[in-house]
């Protein structure tokens, strides 16, 4: 008891405006193997969702998970789903945990 | 100890 149990998240993120505005580090192959949010820009879809935060490691896109995914594939698979004009939404599964689930 | 770069790439995405 009182171990924290690594839970995953998924966050609906609506396109209310033009840009997305989250900047992201790591990706496999680096020590941060999954891409984490280390920026949030003002006045970007993520920030007007309230719900995406720095810190949070993103494990998948849209059902795609970013597992073994290399930095700039995953950021062209997070740039790719929100231009996409499929779904006027994106589903980020993330986790507060640094760890792979 | 395997040798992971320390420098993490960072990108926007807009």
């Amino acid at each position: 008891p009182g171990l924290l149990e690594p839970t995953a998240t998924l966050i609906r993120v609506m396109k209310t405006a033009p840009t997305l505005g989250i900047a992201i580090e790591g990706g496999a192959k680096t020590r941060q193997p999954l891409p984490r949010i280390v920026t949030i820009q003002r006045g970007g879809s993520a920030h007007n969702c309230s719900k995406l935060k720095v810190g949070q490691v993103i494990l998948e896109v849209n059902g795609i998970s970013l597992q073994g995914k290399e930095h700039r594939e995953a950021a062209r698979i997070i740039a790719e789903a929100f231009k996409t004009k499929e779904k006027d939404h994106m589903d980020f599964l993330v986790t507060e945990f640094n760890v792979s689930l | 100890l395997r040798l992971e770069p320390q420098w993490v790439p960072i990108s926007w995405v807009y």
